[in-house]
């Protein structure tokens, strides 16, 4: 159990300095144990540090800075184990452009593994999917579904 | 293992029978305000046998049946069907294609079945157990809770590692 | 002190009846006191119905329906006691565009009134703007401002 | 009444002295992720009186002033203030143009100015109390935080026509 626990934490904070510097282009962040002597209780502690920044409590972190360290915390679980497909709700919604493009090409390469499904407003997100889905709502409240080619989901928006 | 189709009856705001074919790889879900993109979200969370009313925006199993709308009456059952390819047999059932389904009633009587025949809700938690599809908080991240692992004090954090292990 | 209280209830009230249903193009809201025989200690419920759909709970709205409410709610607050100035925080994250152009029409109009500034990342609200700032930060994690031509803001978006 | 001008200087992410005029009508800010945008609006906050530190996204008062950077040293003060054109004297004070300025020290000493002369924040407060402007909670909706009034209970939204009365 313990031991478990401690190589999957292992695995999970050496992609999470990864992932991390590969979104935010730069800067370093890790996973710390806050009792590494008691396996069985220990929480985890996150310290985030964007390009160029000192080092801060997540507090300080912006709302989007906040929303992309939380992407790479949960890109580095994906990574580590698998599940086999994963829903998106929006987690792009606070996020500029250039930020949209690195957590897009570091979700089409996860989508090698494993399959997502992802909510969103962005296009630039959009361009990513094989397939899109475009839902709408009648006068009635019931929800329609179109499947729509990616030229079609650009006029949807 | 991947999810091949997920079908919607009478849940929430899909009144009408409606299905999503998924591919491998990406599927982007688009569409206006209040269309129904998160009601697909709460969907899946709820026929993997969702305990907990407020995850999917809830107070009562009732929440999940369509209420009706102008011209068109509620609906009495909500069923939604996950459809996963098992040809990888990473689900300990021998079926190389699995659909998981949930059904709500007015009454609040819920039930749960397996390529159709009924089956406690015990029984798929123990189906999902043996696979990586069992309650992992990361394979459906809601709407406006993408940074809710942030906010979770370092020992609540901790349990995200466990289920990963 | 209630008869203060209750009249600004009321004129609130019917404005927020009044923005909601532009703001959603249809459908309507009304706020309504818990307790009307005690003015003193009475709360205040907001019921909302979108257009086509049954009145709901306001926990069964959408990201962007509750926005949309919120901000209807806001406004009319501001018609009837205005602050001086009102700062928005990327109020219009979750909007779709169709609801950003509704929103923007709204807050074209108060702002013959009240003074707005407002954080955002949508390109059809920087259109409403008369001055726009454009924020940035160097690699020393100093913030830096420029002033922007509406036309040189397309290019930051 | 409207305000004519901000400048942060030392205040969080503004090492920088850095002004920002206003006109009349709609300003828009805009940026990339993590420039200081918010932190223009946590300034506006400070510098009318907020007590919440929570409200400023920190912990203790010199999590206000400018922690230093890349080759940048950390500031020693922070300051801000808040130029309001008061011609048409709804501010019970004969000028008209008010500035209302905050410092806050290393000390953990917080000082109030008015047109440069120092006061106390009871003061700000009964002038701000005699115009629109006292604390009002929608006069600035932080980032996340449109949604918040639907949140409340039905009797802390009352606080909100409270105010507005
Ligand atoms: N039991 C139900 N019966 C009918 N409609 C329902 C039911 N539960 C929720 N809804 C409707 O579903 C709508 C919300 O859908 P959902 O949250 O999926 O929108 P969305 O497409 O995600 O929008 P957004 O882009 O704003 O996030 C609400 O307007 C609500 O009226
Ligand atoms: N005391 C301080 N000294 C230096 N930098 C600070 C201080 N407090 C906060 N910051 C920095 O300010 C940044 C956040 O700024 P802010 O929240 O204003 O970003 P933003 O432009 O609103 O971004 P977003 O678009 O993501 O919301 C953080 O990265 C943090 O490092
Ligand atoms: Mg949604
Ligand atoms: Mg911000």
């Amino acid at each position: 159990m313990e031991t478990a626990f401690k190589e999957t934490f292992d695995a999970v904070a050496k992609e999470f300095a990864e992932i991390f510097s590969r979104l935010f282009d730069g800067g370093e962040a890790q996973l710390a144990l806050t009792d590494p002597d008691d396996l069985l209780n220990t929480g985890v502690d996150i310290v985030a540090r964007p390009p160029g920044k000192r080092s801060q409590r997540l507090a300080l972190l912006s709302g989007g800075e906040r929303a992309l360290t939380a992407t790479a915390l949960l890109f580095s679980l994906l990574e580590v184990s698998a599940t086999p497909f994963c829903v998106l709700d929006e987690v792009d919604a606070m996020l500029d452009e250039a930020n949209v493009g690195r957590f897009r090409t570091k979700l089409e390469e996860l989508a090698q593994e494993t399959q997502f499904i992802v909510i969103t407003h962005n296009r630039g997100t959009v361009e990513s999917a094989r397939t899109v889905y475009g839902v709408s709502m009648g006068s009635d409240a019931v929800s329609q579904v179109v499947s729509l080619r990616i030229d079609e989901a650009e006029a949807v928006g | 293992m991947y999810l091949k189709r997920i079908t919607l009856q009478g849940y929430k705001s899909f009144a009408e029978k409606t299905e999503f074919e998924f591919a491998e790889g990406i599927t982007a879900i688009i569409g206006p305000n209040g269309t129904g993109k998160s009601n697909i979200a709460d969907g899946i969370r709820w026929a993997l046998g969702e305990r907990s009313m407020t995850t999917l925006r809830a107070k009562s199993s009732a929440d999940m049946i369509f209420v009706g709308g102008d011209g068109r009456s509620r609906a009495g059952m909500a069923q939604v069907s996950l459809t996963f390819d098992n040809t990888d047999a990473s689900l300990p059932i021998d079926f190389s294609e699995v659909t998981i389904s949930r059904r709500a009633y007015r009454s609040g009587e819920n039930e749960y079945l397996i390529n159709g025949s009924q089956i406690l809700l015990r029984d798929i938690e123990e189906l999902l157990a043996g696979s990586s599809l069992s309650e992992r908080t990361y394979t459906v991240i809601g709407q406006g809770l993408v940074d809710a692992a942030l906010s979770l004090r370092p020992d609540e954090r901790r349990a995200l590692f466990e289920e990963a292990a």
